[in-house]
């Protein structure tokens, strides 16, 4: 990237920022993080009955599980295992470690009963808040 | 054969969970599942049409349980951190009128009263009931004097249908004061705990009670008051419950787990009743054991 680096250095240097540049070579572009999905009740035929809330965003998680998940991730050993096992091949059946929800949060709901009657009711882990690599 | 042996997978694990806890897979419609959000959503992942018809709402009680959605959430639905109640669940029922009676009893001098009917199907085995209350809505259609002082008496009846007769108790609920019947007011709640507690854990699927209601202008205001019979909307049904299952969110235990709950009584405000605190109290003995 030396052609990159030298035009980028022509420009003032206020623009220009070092630590900037160099961390897209320190982390994967899509690393295993949380991703936001706002869905409304509407698009699955349900705010009939969903009174609130309006939108509801269940969160994901996507992206490449790195090699060093240990501490950024706080996955048990047997992760690296895993990764190892993968990245030698030693057996074609066994996945790269996935990137799934580690923590989630509630989600209170107001809802329309079949009889009429109105429910608010507070539901676990509805919205996830934090990935890990498995 | 990939796919089918994962269905496969999902049936028999489905079979199994059945055994473990039957509420947790879609109910056909009409029966009482234990969890109302997750058997429309089974619904939807199996692309099954949307949920069954249902009955509309009274627009006073949806009204009334909005702002109560707005007082226990944020827009995008997280419980609120600053609870200080117990329940996870809250039930608005309104009634059927069973019957009418406008005017005083010449006969008996019975005040004027109307009977009604609540239907308690929806709430599940899991649910544990905490507190219950009518819920009065004032429109502005009834005059109040400025100063009030109100009485509320329950009489809890028996539907023909199951033939039993329950002691004719009447219940009379003073009002504290005339501060609740402010214009400004459109609800007041009044706490019925003590009479519903043996029926909704008796698990009774229908409750009828005759209610009335008087109200006399306050003697400091008025040397010339008198008690006088006020017609109102008729009430709805508020019950409190923690949903005791896996799938409901018992924000209290978490709150205990992270720091311990406000001793001072009137810190834990008035909604938590004796019993919820006899449970938490259970926690707590627990824990510290």
């Amino acid at each position: 990237g030396e052609e990159t680096v030298s035009s980028e250095l022509q420009k003032p240097l206020a623009s220009f920022n070092l630590s900037e540049y160099f961390k897209q070579f320190l982390f994967p572009q899509n690393e295993c993080e949380l991703h936001d999905f706002r869905l409304s009740f509407s698009q699955l035929k349900w705010d009939s009955w969903i009174v609130a809330p309006h939108r509801y965003n269940p969160r994901y998680c996507k992206g490449d599980c790195p090699r060093a998940v240990g501490h950024r991730y706080g996955s048990p050993v047997h992760t690296m295992v895993q990764n190892i096992i993968y990245e030698k091949q030693l057996d074609d059946s066994v996945p790269r470690p996935s990137c799934v929800p580690a923590k989630y949060s509630p989600l209170s709901v107001l809802t329309v009963e079949p009889d009429g009657s109105i429910a608010y009711k507070e539901y676990e882990d509805m919205i996830a808040t934090k990935c890990t690599c498995r | 054969s990939q796919a089918s042996r994962g269905e496969a997978q999902i049936a028999a694990s489905a079979e199994l969970e059945s055994e473990a806890e039957p509420w947790s897979l879609p109910q056909p419609t009409g029966r009482r599942d234990g969890s109302g959000l997750l058997s429309p959503l089974f619904k939807v992942l199996c692309d099954e049409p949307g949920g069954a018809q249902r009955l509309q709402p009274d627009s006073g009680a949806l009204r009334y349980m909005k702002r109560l959605y707005k007082a226990y959430a944020t827009k995008e639905g997280i419980p609120k951190s600053n609870r200080s109640h117990l329940y996870n669940t809250v039930r608005l029922f309104t009634p059927s009128v069973q019957h009418k009676q406008a005017s005083v009893d010449q006969a008996t001098g019975a005040m004027p009263s109307v009977g009604l009917l609540f239907n308690l199907d929806r709430v599940t085995a899991v649910e544990r009931l905490l507190k219950s209350a009518l819920l009065y809505t004032f429109n502005d259609s009834v005059p109040f004097p400025s100063a009030m002082q109100c009485t509320c008496h329950l009489l809890l009846e028996e539907p023909e249908s199951s033939g039993q007769t329950l002691p004719r108790a009447p219940y009379s609920f003073p009002f504290a004061s005339q501060s609740e019947f402010r214009k400004k007011h459109k609800w007041v709640e009044v706490d019925v705990t003590a009479l519903l507690q043996p029926l909704v854990a008796s698990a009774k699927r229908s409750i009828q009670v005759s209610v009335n209601f008087t109200c006399a202008e306050d003697r400091l205001w008025s040397p010339s008051a008198r008690d006088s019979p006020v017609s109102l909307v008729p009430p709805s049904l508020l019950l409190y419950l923690n949903d005791t299952s896996t799938h409901a969110y018992q924000g209290w235990y978490s709150l205990h787990n992270k720091r311990s709950p406000p001793q001072a009584p009137g810190q834990r405000g008035p909604s938590a009743c004796p019993m919820g605190r006899e449970a938490a109290r259970g926690v707590r003995a627990r824990h510290r054991r």
